[in-house]
């Protein structure tokens, strides 16, 4: 795993809970957005169980922490989307909470009902931005989800060692969380 | 010269993955076993590639010819290493399917400014 530079997270007196908003999907509307609020609603929720941060979803936008939204070509951050593939999202580091997707993707919520061959898991890219949001940067572990790139048509949602390790050591641990909730493959090369 | 990606003698393409015709990073291909010394279309965009990741130590550098020089192979060799690649130097085909896969636009190095955002 690996951090920004300075290492920046969120950092609250008291318990750390955050609000997160989704902006509008209308970008996406071959996706229930009901069905978008669910897939980020997992997303934050793995993340939750690991550290001792509460996510809550909020409906006021401009007020909430973290916010999720969908942006074409340049939406005015300095780095432009680039339509099918390539880019798929992005987010910043703590504590600015800006989280964003490309929506030239054909994004994706259940392989079984999208048939598209660039069809894009949003689990999946809103997990690992999210590892961004709280503060981690790209790893080298190909099984992680905050490896930099991600297949069309896979689906990487689970939290491995390397993920658990790098958030934990930003914000320590969930103390129902326990290691051998993860995958047994995963647990079995856990250096600790 | 052009590099002979389209004769019967070419690189062998099997192992890259298969394509969409939209895809933005698909052009990258023609690039399949470039290596040191070579001048190839489509280095600079590969190039402007890196430098975007992290792999150029300044994004303001010369980023606009086609050759295959030293620095270029440091970025290709610092890509191999930091993506758990097999560190080859050259453009092989599971390097440059690595390359081509849809990725994060965070960029990669840790050490570069521009990362993240954390300047905004």
């Amino acid at each position: 795993f690996a951090f920004f530079p300075g290492e920046p997270r969120w950092v609250r007196s008291g318990p750390l809970t955050l609000t997160y908003a989704i902006g509008p999907t209308d970008a996406v509307d071959y996706i229930p957005r009901a069905e978008v609020e669910a897939a980020f609603r997992r997303a934050f929720r793995r993340w939750a169980s690991v550290i001792p941060v509460r996510f809550e979803e909020t409906t006021e936008y401009e007020a909430a922490d973290v916010k999720v939204g969908f942006y074409s070509g340049d939406h005015g951050d300095g780095e432009p989307f680039d339509g099918v593939l390539g880019v798929l999202a992005h987010a910043f580091s703590p504590d600015s909470g800006l989280l964003h997707l490309d929506s030239a993707e054909r994004w994706a919520v259940d392989f079984r009902v999208e048939g598209s061959k660039v069809a894009v898991d949003l689990e999946s890219v809103a997990t690992h931005e999210i590892g961004h949001v709280l503060g981690l940067a790209h790893s080298r572990v190909k099984e992680a989800v905050m490896y930099p790139s991600l297949s069309p048509r896979t689906r990487k949602v689970e939290l491995r060692v390397d993920d658990v390790e790098g958030v934990q050591a930003l914000y320590g641990s969930n103390p129902n969380f326990t290691f051998s909730s993860l995958f047994e493959s995963d647990t079995s090369s856990a250096p600790k | 010269r052009p590099f002979p990606a389209n004769q019967p003698d070419g690189p062998d393409r099997s192992h890259l993955p298969p394509g969409h015709r939209d895809d933005t990073w698909r052009s990258f291909e023609r690039l399949l076993d470039a290596k040191r010394g070579t001048h190839i279309p489509g280095i600079g965009d590969l190039k402007r590639y890196f430098a975007r990741f992290g792999y150029f130590p300044s994004p303001t550098s010369n980023l606009t010819d086609n050759a295959f020089d030293s620095r270029f192979e440091s970025a290709l060799t610092l890509y191999q290493t930091r993506l758990g690649l097999p560190v080859t130097s050259k453009l092989d085909a599971r390097t440059l399917s690595q390359i081509m896969t849809p990725r994060c636009g965070v960029p990669d190095s840790v050490n570069l400014n521009r990362t993240g955002g954390v300047q905004r």
